[in-house]
C-alpha cells in the first residue's frame, strides 16, 4: 500500500481530483500554502495499492499545466529600484509528488 | 516510532480527539475535504510509539460511527430526469487510517 | 529523499519558513490546529535529499522558542473553584518534527 501526497497548483486541483474519483481512486484534498511564493495551493493525499502508483502519477501529470508567474520577490522597489537578486520569473503549475510506504491501511 | 493519518468525519473528529488526548496521545488535526462528496472533514496526525499503534485504533474506532449519505452526483436533474449511472447513496462516518514509519522523531 | 513534517507554533512559521526557502529548500505550508490546546499552528512539508535533513532541523531549532502557556483545562470554573487534576501551565513553542522515507519523489 502506498500514501501518494500531490502538490497541485489551485487552478488544477479540482479537475486533477474529479479525474481521479472518476477512475475510482480516493483522495483527500488539503488546502495548503506554497512556502516561496506564499500563494494557496492544493495538497492530495491518495492512498492506493502498489500497482496504481503509476496510474495515479499519469492521470495528474494528465491534467496539470505549467506557467509562469512574476517572482514576487523580484518586484521593483518604487523610485525606480529594483531587487536584482532574484530571478524575474519562476516555473508555476505542474504537479511536486511523494510516494511514501503504508506500514499499515484500513477502515474503522 | 509511527506516525498515523486518520481521516475522519467532521462529526466526529473533536470526541475522537479528545478520547485521544485524555489517554495522553499528541494529535494534529488537518481541516481536510472529501474528493469524492466534497465535504468537509478532518484528518488526524498522530505521532506514536509502535506499542500504542492499536491502542488508538480502538479508540478511532470507539468514537465513530458510519452512516449513509444521499451521493451528490445522483441527485434528480430535474424535469423527472435522474443520473441513474451512481449509487443513490454512500457510506460515510467511520475513519480510514494509515500507519506510516518515521525514520527520525524529536522536538526542538 | 526524505519528507520532514514540522508542527511549527503559529508565531514561528513565517520566520522559519522564510529562513528555509532562502537557503534553497521547498517548503508547502499546512493551516492545522493542536489536539489538547486547541489552538493554531502550523505544520510543514519540507521534501529534500537525504544530506540536507540535519541542516534543516538546525535552521528549525534556531528559529523557534519554546514559551509557557496556561492550560486552558485548569482554569478557575467561577465561584472561587479551580480544576485542580490539570498542569497549570504546558510548554509551547519549540518545534516537533517527523522525518519520514519517500519511496519516490518527482515533478510532472
Ligand atoms: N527555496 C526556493 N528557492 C528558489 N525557488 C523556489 C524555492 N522554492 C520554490 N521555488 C520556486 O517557486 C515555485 C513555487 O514554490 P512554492 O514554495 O510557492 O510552492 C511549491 C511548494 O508548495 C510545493 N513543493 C515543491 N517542491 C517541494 C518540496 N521538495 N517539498 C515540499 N513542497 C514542495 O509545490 C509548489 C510548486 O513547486 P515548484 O517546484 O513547481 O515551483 C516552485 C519553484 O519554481
Ligand atoms: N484510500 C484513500 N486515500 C485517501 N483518502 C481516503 C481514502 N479512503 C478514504 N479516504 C478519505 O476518507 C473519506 C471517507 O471515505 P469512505 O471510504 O469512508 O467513504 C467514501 C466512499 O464510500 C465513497 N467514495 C469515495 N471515493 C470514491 C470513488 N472514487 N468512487 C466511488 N465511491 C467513492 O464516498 C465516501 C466519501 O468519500 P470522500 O472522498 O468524500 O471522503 C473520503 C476521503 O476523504
Ligand atoms: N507526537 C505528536 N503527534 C502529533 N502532533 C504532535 C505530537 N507532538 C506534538 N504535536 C503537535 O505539536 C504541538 C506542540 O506540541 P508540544 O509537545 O510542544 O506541546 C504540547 C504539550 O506540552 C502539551 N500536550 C499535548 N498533548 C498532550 C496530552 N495528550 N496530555 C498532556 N499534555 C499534552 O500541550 C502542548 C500543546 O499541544 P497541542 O496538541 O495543542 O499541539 C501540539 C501538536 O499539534
Amino acid at each position: 500500500m502506498k500514501l501518494i501526497l500531490a502538490v497541485i497548483n489551485n487552478d488544477d486541483s479540482a479537475i486533477v481530483t474529479s479525474a481521479l474519483t472518476k477512475e475510482g481512486f480516493f483522495v483527500t484534498s488539503l488546502a495548503t500554502t506554497g512556502g516561496f511564493l506564499m500563494a494557496g495551493n492544493r495538497t492530495l493525499l491518495i492512498g492506493t495499492e502498489d500497482e496504481n502508483v503509476n496510474k495515479i502519477k499519469e492521470i495528474i501529470a494528465g491534467h496539470c499545466s505549467t506557467r509562469k508567474q512574476k517572482n514576487p520577490g523580484s518586484q521593483p522597489l518604487g523610485g525606480g529600484l529594483v531587487n536584482g537578486s532574484l530571478p524575474e520569473e519562476v516555473t508555476v503549475g505542474g504537479a511536486t509528488y511523494f510516494v511514501l510506504d503504508v506500514n499499515e491501511f484500513g477502515k474503522v
